[in-house]
């Protein structure tokens, strides 16, 4: 859950 | 991923081109702000070591990569290399980097999703992103003459989070309707610190004069 959205970006 | 991030991407990416190109061109880093570059491989490194530890795409991986080797390289250049170094703005570039670390580092302490140190480090990498150009503008702000490369790549670096806003604008309508106030904000002072630049930037541009920011 707290792996989406902005974790994924740089 | 959507247009809008990969602009961004693309537009920070092409701003370490430009100025890793600057400086092995011109054997010149000068109007170059070395607390910048120092702050940028501190936020690189606190963002990604999750890099060892959670897998999401090759070109997340490598875009990682490249960010940490190119931001250490443009540091070496500036402080190793015996030609290059000799045309740092030593005098000129005087903010001091613990009145931006340590405020941030606190503030990410308090303010945080997750009391995690992996969590802690990446709220404390968007914090210190978001106030790390401003030795870089303080310096362009002391010199009388700003190169084109300097001003062109400071552009870009500003132009990157602000197409971060439009992406998580669209993600927020496309994705999964979440607020993430941490990155938004921080993006949002972020690219709000380069207006004046911008203004600038853009009106040299349109009447094809030098870039000159007023003191």
């Amino acid at each position: 859950e707290s792996h989406s959205s902005s974790h994924d970006e740089l | 991923m959507n247009a809008f991030r990969l602009a961004g991407d693309m537009t920070h990416l092409l701003s370490i081109i430009l100025l890793l190109l600057k400086i092995r061109a011109t054997k010149s880093c000068a109007g170059i702000s070395l607390k910048t570059q120092e702050l940028y491989v501190i936020v690189f490194m606190s963002r990604y070591l999750d890099l060892f530890r959670t897998y999401y795409s090759l070109y997340n991986s490598l875009m990682k990569i490249i960010f940490l080797g190119t931001s250490m390289c443009i540091v070496w250049y500036m402080r190793s290399h015996k030609v290059v170094r000799q045309t740092y703005n030593n005098d000129e570039d005087t903010f001091r980097h613990f009145f931006l670390v340590l405020p941030c580092f606190v503030l990410a302490l308090l303010v945080h999703r997750n009391f995690t140190f992996i969590e802690i480090l990446w709220t404390f990498s968007l914090y210190l992103e978001s106030v790390a150009i401003l030795p870089q503008l303080v310096l362009l702000q002391k010199s009388s003459n700003i190169d084109n490369l300097t001003g062109t790549y400071v552009f870009l670096l500003g132009a990157y989070r602000g197409l971060y806003l439009f992406n998580w604008v669209y993600r927020f309508f496309t994705e999964n309707h979440r607020v993430r106030w941490i990155p938004w904000l921080s993006g949002l002072i972020q690219t709000a610190i380069y207006t004046d630049f911008f203004y600038y930037y853009i009106r040299s541009w349109k009447n094809r004069e030098k870039l000159k920011l007023p003191a």
